[in-house]
């Protein structure tokens, strides 16, 4: 057996149906009760089914892409995922709802046994990785066999290395005079008959699952902000470029701030790179710049001090890169700037359409290079973008759905290759690494970026995650 | 190339082996060319999880395995992943 990722903390579990059919949902949330028992049987663990977004495990049945990154693929192959333990969408379990299912015992034919598949994606959802041996619910592939209360040997001791014995009291610092805990009743092990079901008000309609409801980074295409329009009517362009391709000297100053400096330790970011091998990192009007010794003083400080080319009352840095020239290139609005070093290369700016982009793009979420290819990378909302440097345009193939990056969601603040390779996204207050051979965050949870970026101190009452 | 007589294309297997962690995932962005001898490896090491005989070829208990209805989440064979990157058991995935 293999033990995958974290357990839960706890060992008395809530579980809640999120969707389902009207004349199934008696049978599916019994099935449900009893895959649970089955795993509660052999172990402390107790499972009670509540009608809450906020239960640990949420049920619900799905098809095709869902929103979570990982479609499902109609009748056939594909059954159901499942996280495993954590916040959020940790230790939910996902059904394909396109596949053809029974939900009692003893019914055979071409359809699939509800029962034992509920009973293997829970596994995941208590902690468990597949297991090689054929016999083991935790096996990868459908078996119809019979779900008996008794798990088979191999995933019996998985989930009591994970959470003990019903028989014997478990965590290696208790000492050994101390009397036994209590055997957990079986009365808190299922509610299913206490209360009446209620339906969600979102699901009285047997509405779609909407993962927002829980997760402020989700990735829902049904239900996410549509920033980028795909069907708006173009209007040609009237206005000139927001900067004239001449050289200005000296370069103009702002005058009045239209905003004060943003908070170093509280801010989101617009854009971050690695330019000259330092961290630069941008916010409104402002930059910041980190070098071995970590942030300059006198910081954050206008980005028209060091690139004073840049149109005189740009908003925001929406994203930038250095690129494989060295050249800095910005983006701002509809229209890129290529700098070398702070002077701004003769025929700039230039549309984004140059780059092969739509002209419909009102805007760059991030550019990057990924460091697992070495590759220019442009996102805007929910689409991506690879780019040829050779030819100076986006690649034939794109754009493709930003849920490739998985865990990232969608309108990403920035993102950038660090020093170490390693590639970040950033949104809000938070970021993530990158797992490039996993194709996923290397951390479901964003870090705030103020601690690792700016070194910004913890405060006194802020929980420490990363040493939680 | 598949000469007709395999049920399933080598696309397709390719695929699998990605979306079930026998070929690191980040071959779906970069399609980055794999030799025929990691390819079979990790046809291999698909074969044991599934306790089939060990060919390392796409053969018809392959297929056949191919075809089954199983779980979406990953088998996880962290070996599958030739980056010497990848090699870091500490590190666990939260979730799928």
């Amino acid at each position: 057996y293999v033990l995958q990722g974290p357990k839960w903390d706890k060992t008395d579990l809530t579980w809640s149906l999120v969707n389902w059919t009207m004349e199934d949902a008696p049978q599916i949330r019994r099935a449900l009760t009893e895959a649970l028992s089955v795993w509660a049987h052999s172990s402390k663990l107790t499972f009670r089914e509540v009608r809450s977004d906020q239960a640990d495990i949420q049920v619900l049945f799905a098809r095709g892409d869902h929103g979570d990154g990982y479609k499902f693929d109609g009748p056939g192959m594909v059954l159901a995922h499942a996280f495993y333990p954590g916040v959020g969408r940790g230790g939910d379990a996902h059904f394909d709802a396109d596949e053809k299912w029974h939900f009692t015992r003893g019914e055979r034919g071409d359809s699939t046994n509800f029962l034992g598949v509920a009973v293997h994606e829970f596994g995941h959802s208590l902690g468990l990785g597949h297991s090689s041996d054929q016999n083991a619910i935790m096996y990868p592939w459908y078996h119809d066999n019979e779900v008996d209360i008794n798990l088979p040997a191999d995933d019996r001791n998985a989930i009591q290395q994970l959470y003990g014995s019903k028989d014997k009291t478990w965590g290696p610092f208790k000492p050994p005079t101390r009397p036994k805990t209590p055997p957990t009743t079986t009365t808190t092990t299922t509610t299913t008959t206490r209360r009446p079901l209620v339906y969600y008000p979102q699901n009285r309609h047997n509405e779609p699952y909407d993962p927002r409801r829980r997760y402020p980074y989700n990735n829902n295409p049904h239900q996410r902000d549509r920033k980028l329009p795909t069907t708006t009517t173009y209007r040609p362009r009237t206005d000139s470029p927001p900067h004239p391709t001449r050289t200005w000297y000296p370069p103009p100053q702002p005058t009045k701030p239209k905003k004060l400096k943003p908070d170093t330790c509280h801010t989101t970011y617009d854009a971050i790179s690695i330019i000259r091998r330092e961290i630069f990192i941008f916010r409104g009007q402002f930059l910041w710049r980190i070098g071995d010794h970590g942030l300059y003083p006198g910081y954050p400080t206008y980005t028209h001090r060091l690139w004073a080319e840049l149109p005189k009352n740009f908003s925001k840095v929406d994203a930038v890169y250095e690129n494989k020239d060295r050249k800095i290139v910005f983006f701002i609005g509809r229209y890129y700037y290529v700098f070398d070093s702070v002077t701004l290369v003769s025929g700039y700016p230039q549309p984004l359409t140059s780059l092969g982009l739509p002209q419909s793009l009102t805007h760059i979420d991030a550019a990057f290079v990924w460091g697992y290819n070495n590759r220019t990378y442009l996102t805007s909302g929910t689409l991506y973008w690879r780019l040829d440097e050779d030819t100076g345009r986006v690649e034939l193939d794109y754009p493709r759905d930003m849920s490739i990056w998985r865990g990232i969601g969608y309108n990403i603040d920035a993102a950038f290759k660090y020093t170490n390779g390693k590639t970040y996204f950033f949104k809000g207050y938070g970021y993530w690494e990158f797992n490039d051979d996993l194709m996923e965050v290397a951390h479901p949870r964003p870090k705030l970026s103020a601690r690792k970026w700016m070194h910004c101190p913890r405060l006194v009452n802020e929980v420490d995650e990363e040493q939680t | 190339a598949n000469n007709g007589k395999s049920a399933v294309s080598e696309d397709t297997v390719y695929n699998y082996l990605m979306e079930f962690d026998y070929l690191p995932k980040s071959d779906i962005e970069t399609g980055a060319l794999r030799t025929e001898e990691q390819l079979k490896d990790a046809i291999r090491k698909l074969q044991r999880f599934g306790n089939i005989p060990a060919t390392g070829e796409i053969d018809e208990a392959t297929q056949k395995l191919i075809h089954r209805p199983r779980c979406g989440v990953g088998d996880n064979t962290r070996t599958a992943n030739f980056s010497p990157d990848n090699l870091q058991y500490g590190h666990h995935r939260m979730k799928r």
